[in-house]
Formats: C-alpha cells, sequence, structure tokens
C-alpha cells in the first residue's frame, strides 16, 4: 500500500491511498496477475455510512469488510491505514487476546474512530490509545493545513511513533509498509520512487489529478493495486478508482 | 519482463480522469437501522463477490494441506462461537452478511479478522 497527505500552496489537504493486497495468494502466470487481487477488485464499494439521513463519514470497502481501511469524515479527518509486518504480529495478538481479553481488532477500532471522533485531535487519541491485536500504520489528516501524520503502532501502546507532515518534508508525508525511520526491503521499495515523483509533481501540482498520477507510477502502482481513493476533506470529496497495471509492470 | 529491484521511478502524467468505467459504485449504509439489516443490499449484490474471494483463500489454505485443511474445517465448526466474542455492533453485521450470503458464519467472520491472520 501506499498512503499519501499533500498540502497545495493554499494549505488545503489532499489525502490518497493505494490498496494493494494478494502477495503470494496465487499467481497466475498466463495473466501475469495474482488471483486473490483480481478477485477483490469486483468486491470494492464506495460506502455513505449514515444517520439520520445525514452522512457521517464515507469509506472505500471490499464488500463484505465491515471495519475501515479507507475513510473520510467530511470538514473533520480523513484516515488510511497500511499494513505493517512485525514478528511480534497478529498471531501473538489474538493469543493475548484469549488469556487477557485485551486487544482491539483493527478494523474494528478504524471503524470505531469514524463513527465516533467528532475531530482530528480525537481521532487521533483513539488511534494511538487503544491496544491493539496486531502492529498497523494509520494516516490520519485533518482539516487545516499541516494537520498530517502517521501513527506507527504496536500492539500495545508503548511505542508508538507519530510523524507529522512538518517533519517528513512540509508539505507531505507518504508512507508504504515500512516504518519511516528505517529503509524499505530493496525488493521492495515503492517509498523511494513515489517520493521522487511527489518531488516532481512539486507542491504547485498537488491536486486530485497530481495525486492520482504519482500513485499511477510504477511501482506505487503494481500488481497488487486494487484501487486507488482521493480525498479532500473540507469538500467531504471521495472517489476511487479501480487500478489496474499492465505489463510491464512490477508484480508487488 | 521490466526491471529488477530496486525500481526505478516512473513519474507519468495525465492519467487522470481514469475511464469512467474504473469509477468504484457507491451505497448508503443506514446506522440507524440493527446491525443485521446494515448490509443486506451491498451484501445482496456483491454476494458472488464476497464468495469468490473466500473460495479462493479456501483453496489457498488447502494448498498447505494437512493441518491446514483442518483449520477450515475448525473455522466452519466454530464459526458461530468465534463471532459471539467479537464487540457489537460488528456481531450482528457478520451475521446479516452470512444470512443474505449463505456464506458460513465462520468464514465471514475470518474475512473481517483476516489482518490479524495476515500480518504474521
Amino acid at each position: 500500500c501506499t498512503s499519501i497527505v499533500a498540502q497545495d500552496s493554499n494549505g488545503t489537504l489532499y489525502h490518497a491511498r493505494n490498496l494493494d493486497f494478494g502477495l503470494f495468494m496465487g499467481w497466475d502466470p498466463k495473466n501475469r496477475t495474482w488471483e486473490i487481487t483480481e478477485l477483490l477488485r469486483p468486491a470494492i464499494v464506495n460506502l455513505d455510512f449514515q444517520r439520520g439521513g445525514k452522512t457521517v463519514f464515507k469509506s472505500v470497502n471490499y464488500a463484505g469488510y465491515v471495519g475501515i481501511l479507507t475513510a473520510i469524515s467530511p470538514g473533520k479527518f480523513t484516515l488510511t491505514m497500511n499494513e505493517r509486518f512485525t514478528l511480534d504480529g497478529g498471531y501473538i495478538g489474538i493469543i493475548n487476546l484469549i488469556l487477557t481479553g485485551k486487544g482491539t481488532w483493527m478494523g474494528f477500532l478504524t471503524r470505531a474512530t469514524m463513527e465516533k471522533a467528532e475531530s482530528f485531535k480525537e481521532a487521533r487519541a483513539m488511534l494511538t490509545s487503544t491496544q491493539m491485536i496486531a502492529p498497523a500504520y494509520f494516516i490520519l489528516a485533518g482539516n487545516t493545513s499541516g494537520q498530517a501524520c502517521v501513527i506507527t503502532r504496536n500492539r500495545e501502546v508503548n511505542g508508538t511513533d507519530t510523524w507529522w507532515m512538518k517533519e517528513a518534508g512540509g508539505w507531505y508525508v507518504l508512507e508504504t509498509n515500512y516504518d519511516h525511520w528505517s529503509k524499505p526491503l530493496f525488493v521492495d521499495d515503492r517509498r523511494t520512487p513515489a517520493n521522487k515523483c511527489m518531488k516532481k509533481l512539486t507542491q504547485k501540482g498537488v491536486g486530485i489529478p497530481g495525486i492520482f498520477d504519482v500513485l499511477s507510477s510504477r511501482p506505487v502502482l503494481n500488481k497488487l493495486t486494487t484501487y486507488t481513493a482521493l480525498m479532500q476533506v473540507n469538500q467531504g470529496h471521495l472517489e476511487t478508482w479501480l487500478q489496474y497495471c499492465p505489463d510491464p509492470c512490477f508484480p508487488w | 519482463q521490466g526491471q529488477s529491484p530496486p525500481y526505478e521511478a516512473e513519474c507519468v502524467e495525465g492519467k487522470y480522469p481514469p475511464p469512467s468505467s474504473r469509477r468504484v459504485k457507491e451505497y448508503v449504509v443506514n446506522l440507524d437501522l440493527p446491525g443485521k439489516e446494515r448490509w443486506k443490499h451491498v451484501a445482496a449484490e456483491k454476494k458472488q463477490e464476497i464468495k469468490n474471494i473466500l473460495a479462493s483463500f479456501k483453496k489457498y489454505i488447502y494448498d498447505f494441506g494437512g493441518i491446514a485443511a483442518e483449520i477450515w474445517y475448525l473455522i466452519d465448526l466454530l464459526g458461530p462461537a468465534i463471532v459471539d466474542v467479537l464487540p457489537q455492533p460488528f456481531q450482528d453485521e457478520i451475521r446479516g452478511i452470512s444470512d443474505v450470503t449463505g456464506i458460513e458464519i465462520g468464514e465471514v467472520t475470518l474475512y473481517n479478522i483476516f489482518y490479524e491472520i495476515f500480518t504474521v
């Protein structure tokens, strides 16, 4: 996955992401595609969660999945989640849940955040202070310039890291599937190409079309990419496009 | 095909907007409805797509053979008990999706906690 929050020259925030999924789950050598990735695309839906006939939040989901991976609370904040791989991962969290009853499922935490949080600050508090079953990256942005960060979560609350946009380079923050203080695995480095494309785009080019181009650039776009979602919080805008990566294209 | 890693960036331009056929459809989820009712329309329309994903995942698990296949058997067997430990309203929402699609409740539950299983 690749998530980007960028701010244009006027301070308007845009939040976008590629959702990549299906690595090692059935490679089709004839069509050069991942089986699960191909099956996930037709299941993608945009959802408008309403209460009293009014939108509470909007999200992008795979049908049948009730948690949240990509969402916008119009006028308030935007959230994406990227997978974090660590040895202290989900199985240990599940065993811990069984033994101690402690831990929250990632998708349910993000869903609760979207339903309950009234602001960027409240969302950040929920995402940083809840014990989880598995580690994760939360990319969170608010409604005013500079209000964007990557939250790197362990299962425990201890060790939570918040990396703000101003520390990341000033006008954008970008997260793939590696801790921002570590180098990505050299065979899976989407961060360097994405940064290169953001720098080529420049702050003047920030907007829905410019960020879509960055997320459509290989290997940020790859054979695992199912969709690109683009959000602008102040307008309450969310749009999602199915993504395909014709050859020559990287398998991940 | 293409390059070997590490990859060089190819920064494309002018890709927006893509063809309208790639735009994702929107559905309303009414949070005023009971959990079991909320996803009826989405689950009914996307029933086959959800089944296809789970069938493929099942095949992937079975390819490991031996104990992996037994795990799937246990998921189906213990499904109703597994969903009971999830918080509300998610329990009811998952039950509702299982009812509409006819997919075993353990499998719908697994689909919804897949992140925690997969991160290992």
